[in-house]
């Protein structure tokens, strides 16, 4: 709800954290029938929504997962993959994360039937990365445990492995980041690493897709993978659906012109959507080009100029954002901003906030309120600005990052180092 | 790098033209 300078929004404390029942969008809410478009419901793997996993992370546990992303992100932009304890120090408190694990912690998943006859997996899905795949029998080496049957591609009567000669093979490297293998049968055997161990290596496979019962993707290439670590919870693998070739974006182009749109709902006891196709929905859209941040290819940049802090730019150079590059990433939890950025952001934010008694930090979380005694708070608004004067307002759940009510967090963390 | 995360995303239609080498926002669209 706006207030009425407008500036400000008025956010009800209840609506930062998910309810026990799940509230399922119906499907058809935004769909715009007339054009080529396929829809999958979106839903939080930690949420009532969720496909019940074991248990949800805390917050400081979630804080380290997406830290350690982030880190392995970073790590791209500069250059080398770099062990992860040469990183710098993170402010997340450090929880021995078991085997490995940074595919992230804020897993949306979405629900696609694979093989004939279709067997449904939960994958999350990730614009991080490019290569889809899930694990398979008979889990040669090893496959953590998911919610969903194992795939099992003997099962399926359009299955089959992509040859080492395959030039399909020969296209892995820039996907996954390695040299694709062969195995003695001559099959492309593919490899990716998501940062500090968690990781999925199997056979390159071609299979018939399903994202809905009327789209069906056909020779679909994929990662049928017989060795897999992480904490992947309970999700049978990943959607990739960054710009690489061998991404679900570049494979379907044909058939959905290269669009793809999500939602991503207000809580994890909601759910959103993932459309593939240039759907209709949600109001007029406001654009902003596409660029190559820093010359990683696969990473959506974009070029954010500056930010807004309850209608007013807050001061920080333009030289700061340039330097630091941005790029939008659905398995990023928590917005990291270029240090100036953030310190400017905290100190607007925090003088609009001054009626709010303060809470202790939240992991890296440093600006956090206790609203316990307050049904809804009136909060500054926060905008990004992008080149080409694009502004997008944030939602009161992209501002507020609720552990409970008494630790109410500004939802943005600075990096360390400028570099970064 | 700036990362713009999920949280900050949340209830916003993001679409990703990537054909058209843009990203489009809209509102309430969740």
């Amino acid at each position: 709800k706006i207030s009425p300078d407008s500036h400000h929004l008025t956010v009800e404390l209840a609506g930062l954290f998910p309810s026990a029942s799940c509230t399922r969008r119906s499907p058809q809410a935004h769909i715009s029938s007339q054009r080529e478009q396929s829809s999958l419901e979106v839903i939080h793997r930690h949420g009532p929504c969720g496909v019940g996993d074991s248990k949800s992370p805390t917050a400081a546990e979630m804080f380290v997962q997406d830290q350690a992303r982030v880190d392995f992100i970073n790590s791209k932009f500069s250059g080398k993959f770099k062990a992860m304890d040469s990183l710098r120090p993170s402010k997340a408190t450090k929880i021995p994360a078991k085997s490995g694990a940074t595919i992230g912690s804020g897993n949306y998943i979405v629900n696609v039937g694979l093989g004939t006859p279709k067997k449904y997996l939960s994958l999350i899905f990730d614009t991080g990365s490019d290569l889809t795949w899930t694990q398979c029998e008979p889990c040669a080496r090893y496959c953590y445990d998911q919610k969903d049957p194992v795939f099992a591609p003997s099962q399926s009567t359009t299955y089959s492995n992509i040859t080492c000669s395959s030039p399909d093979c020969a296209q892995l490297e820039s996907g996954t980041g390695n040299q694709p293998g062969c195995s003695a049968a001559k099959s492309c055997i593919y490899g990716i690493q998501y940062g500090d161990q968690s990781f999925s290596v199997g056979y390159f496979a071609k299979e018939t897709l399903t994202l809905t019962s009327t789209d069906v993707i056909d020779n679909f290439l994929f990662g049928c993978g017989q060795n897999n670590r992480g904490l992947f919870g309970s999700a049978a693998g990943l959607i990739g659906l960054g710009q690489d070739k061998i991404s679900i974006v570049k494979q379907t182009a044909q058939k959905y012109g290269q669009i793809f749109s999500y939602c991503l709902p207000k809580t994890s006891s909601s759910t959103g959507y993932l459309t593939f196709g240039s759907g209709g929905g949600g109001g007029a859209l406001k654009y902003t080009p596409i660029i190559e941040a820093h010359g990683v290819a696969n990473f959506y940049g974009l070029n954010i100029v500056g930010m807004k802090v309850g209608g007013t730019q807050i001061p920080i150079s333009p030289s700061v954002f340039s330097t630091s590059g941005a790029i939008i990433d659905s398995g990023t939890v928590i917005t990291r901003l270029p240090p100036d950025a953030y310190s400017a952001l905290k100190s607007a934010f925090q003088k609009g906030m001054v009626r709010y008694p303060k809470a202790p930090e939240l992991s890296i979380l440093d600006t956090c309120y206790d609203l316990s005694k307050y049904a809804a708070v009136s909060i500054p608004k926060v905008s990004f600005l992008f080149k080409g004067g694009t502004e997008i307002d944030l939602d009161g759940t992209g501002i507020l990052y609720g552990a409970s009510t008494d630790q109410v967090c500004l939802a943005f963390a600075g990096n360390r180092d400028p570099s970064t | 790098i700036a990362i713009i995360g999920n949280v900050q995303q949340k209830t916003l239609q993001v679409v990703y033209d990537v054909g058209g080498g843009k990203i489009g926002f809209g509102y309430n669209g969740c």
